[in-house]
């Protein structure tokens, strides 16, 4: 089990897109993957539910539950396509955050939640975590369970900007974990037209090095729309320049673990 | 002297480039307009100084001091064009943050500088302040201080989505004020191309109704260029879309308060 978050606190910058496609692709791929909503938007869980779901199992019941109660967590799970599965997520994970300020190893409780649900024989070969814009509690959760903390830059002026900020946060978290974090980079919503695109890829390029994903995900209206029908972008456009990026990344995410 | 706090604790949704460009735009239009930047980030700071200034003077020793040394806030003031100051802002505005946490009247400080800055003879017209996208003290201090707020809506699928929770933290502040607090929004990114910005620049429109600017700001690249470059749109890109729609903001903005 692979577990990749996807966090930076910069909003806007292709986290929930990045998490539902590639996820989506990474299960095309025949992966067996679980997608976590870790976001009180629960903009992933809009963006998979092609019909809305009324009152969700989350993520929250497992969460204040890890380590008392088992197999919580299973109770959340629900699937999109074959292979293919998501934890949704909806606006209580706000009181999730302000409970769990005050519960010990409160940082650990979502990786104490990913090995009951292995305990409880559901094996995933990939779990990825869309996280809100937000250096919290429910990140922290993310950044000490995950292998791999993927990080989506988007490709604009002042895009890096806030990255020595995110990184010291994740310091913070690093130092917890006996697990050393891999950390990369991917870069999102490059718009080859605009002249300025081509100097904040190469400063992207020159501060992550070999962090970085070779594959960039170019701007797409299509990755849009897919979100507001509710569909991964593996059934909405598959000719789309979306799709094959994401299906790039998937390849390159796979290529990466089997090293 | 009207007060406009440009806020969204949305990131990415177009604060910082119409707060550049909004106050270039109504100097141009002979309305003597200070740019105050209340973000960390430092986003507007940088859009306005074409050559690196070392060490600026920021709003924080001034906010520290409301209300005890008349007349720190002049020293932070610095000229862009005629009739067009800022006040700059650094990293250490997160400081002020922190400090500001344990004071008296803590959101009260910027109001009570403004208010020496009037009483020293520092007449303007208009005054903008650019905001961080989080909901802290200094966004306090930005709506409590001012006389509008004007959200920058992205037109975007999910623009609308963490709006009732901004609005939200506004009445918390809206509360405490003796004057009323008029709230506006501008549709920001607006890409016409884009199938589904129709739909969702409807929404908008549905949503605010009146308090929504007629003028809505279209994608332009030449709007990130002019920030890349230090320089606002009225000087970079005269031409280009992003000048014409920020003048009509400009001008939306002076017709609405001379009713
Ligand atoms: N490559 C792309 N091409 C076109 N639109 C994109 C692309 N990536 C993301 N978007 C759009 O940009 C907006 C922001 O993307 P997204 O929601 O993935 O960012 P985020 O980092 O998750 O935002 P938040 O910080 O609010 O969680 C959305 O409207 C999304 O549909
Ligand atoms: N109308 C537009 N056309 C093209 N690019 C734009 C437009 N408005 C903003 N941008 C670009 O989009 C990015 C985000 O804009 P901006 O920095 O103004 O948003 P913000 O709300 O201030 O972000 P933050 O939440 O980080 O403070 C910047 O790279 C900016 O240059
Ligand atoms: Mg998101
Ligand atoms: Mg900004």
């Amino acid at each position: 089990m692979y577990v990749i978050a996807i966090a930076n606190q910069k909003g806007g910058c292709g986290k929930t897109t990045t998490a539902i496609n590639l996820s989506a692709c990474l299960a095309q791929k025949k992966q067996k993957t679980l997608l976590i909503d870790l976001d009180p938007q629960a903009h992933a869980t809009i963006g998979v539910s092609q019909t809305v779901i009324e009152n969700p199992v989350t993520i929250v019941p497992a969460l204040m539950d890890a380590g008392l109660e088992t197999g919580v967590i299973l109770e959340a799970i629900r699937s999109i396509e074959d292979g293919f599965d998501f934890i949704p997520a909806d606006s209580q994970l706000v009181q999730a955050d302000q409970q769990l300020v005050r519960q010990p190893r409160r940082h650990e409780r979502l990786s104490i939640c990913l090995e009951e649900m292995n305990r409880q024989g559901h094996h995933y070969d990939y779990v990825v975590i869309d996280c809100a814009p937000s250096m919290g509690i429910l990140t922290e959760n993310a950044l000490f369970g995950c292998h791999e903390l993927m990080l989506p830059i988007e490709t604009s002026f002042l895009a890096l900007h806030g990255i020595a900020k995110m990184l010291e946060f994740c310091q913070k978290i690093i130092s917890q974990r006996d697990q050393p974090l891999q950390i990369r980079a991917v870069a999102t919503m490059l718009d080859i037209r605009k002249r300025i695109a081509k100097e904040v890829l190469a400063d992207i390029q020159t501060y992550f090095g070999d962090l970085l994903y070779k594959t960039a995900i170019r701007t797409n209206v299509k990755l849009e729309e897919a979100v507001s029908y509710g569909i991964p972008i593996t059934r909405y456009a598959k000719k789309s320049s979306g799709y094959k990026d994401y299906a790039a990344l998937a390849k390159e995410v796979i290529q990466q673990n089997s090293l």
